[in-house]
């Protein structure tokens, strides 16, 4: 049997923001430790990786592992008419029925709504996703989350985002990080400076560099994952130009939310 | 021009 509790929506509904516009289905799985996540946009491009440890739970009763995969989409829909104070309570008995309860109650009126999801196939997730060793990363960048998405959204209104192909190259040295896209008439460059621990900035932009790094992603991808913004007010950016680029976002000391995508190369 | 890899194959291959 799986019964969880959380006494606020607001978690799973930012959990939702975070990753159904570019993930439509994912695959859950709750064991003893907690949720892990997993989805892989339609084209393979992008993977996401959550888990939310037991203890980001009130209640966390989940006595055999439990898989099942998940349309986000449906399940969004079911959120955005939650409210932020609502309890939530998750429900799945392994009695075959292949489907997941959610209920939301509602505190000052006690209106109650339970939502039954059907499992659905997942598109090749879960994944054995190994820890790369830090040593492997050129770079890793840590910014503010609200800046990184501000940065996505100045470079997409630039970059002739209607085209498919919008590309942006991140650099990375060991005094700043830009953000280069070209549009149809031009390019733009965003310079994000590593901020001095004088000026303790509420949120630094620290930057660790092993060597110099320039790498670049396909900015819909970016524009997406920095929507992890809903989940935590950092955000770090690791790059190797042989390994998926991670953009992490730390939940309060019970998860994360991270997002992998190969940098492009030269045809 | 640049081209995208697979996620789903390079973890795969891993």
């Amino acid at each position: 049997i799986l019964e969880l509790r959380l006494v606020q929506a607001t978690l799973f509904k930012n959990v939702l923001e975070a990753i159904s516009d570019l993930f439509s289905k994912a695959n859950f799985d709750f064991s003893g430790t907690g949720l892990e996540l997993q989805a892989m946009d339609t084209s393979h491009v992008a993977l996401v990786a959550l888990l939310l440890r037991a203890e980001a739970f009130n209640h966390y009763l989940c006595d055999r592992d439990l898989s099942m995969g998940l349309n986000l989409a449906d399940m969004a829909k079911a959120f955005r008419c939650a409210n932020n104070d609502d309890i939530i309570t998750i429900k799945a008995e392994e009695d075959w029925s292949d489907t997941v309860t959610f209920t939301f109650e509602s505190p000052e009126d006690g209106e109650i709504s339970i939502f039954d999801f059907d499992f659905v196939g997942t598109n090749g997730v879960p994944l054995e996703i190994p820890e790369f060793p830090e040593s492997e990363y050129q770079a890793k960048v840590r910014m503010p989350s609200a800046k990184f998405m501000r940065i996505c959204k100045k470079l997409s209104s630039f970059g002739d985002s209607g085209d498919r192909d919008t590309v942006v190259i991140i650099s990375v040295d060991k005094e700043c990080v830009n953000f280069f896209t070209r549009g149809k008439t031009g390019t733009s460059t965003i310079v994000c400076r590593q901020t001095q621990t004088v000026d303790k900035p509420k949120e630094p932009t620290l930057i660790e560099m092993k060597e110099q790094v320039s790498l670049a992603f396909d900015l819909r991808y970016m524009n997406s994952f920095s929507k992890g913004s809903t989940l935590s007010d950092q955000v770090t950016i690791s790059l190797s130009s042989n390994l998926p680029a991670v953009f992490e976002y730390k939940i309060a000391e019970t998860g994360y939310i991270r997002y992998y995508m190969l940098p492009r190369i030269e045809e | 021009g640049t081209k995208q890899g697979n996620i789903m194959s390079f973890f795969k291959k891993m």
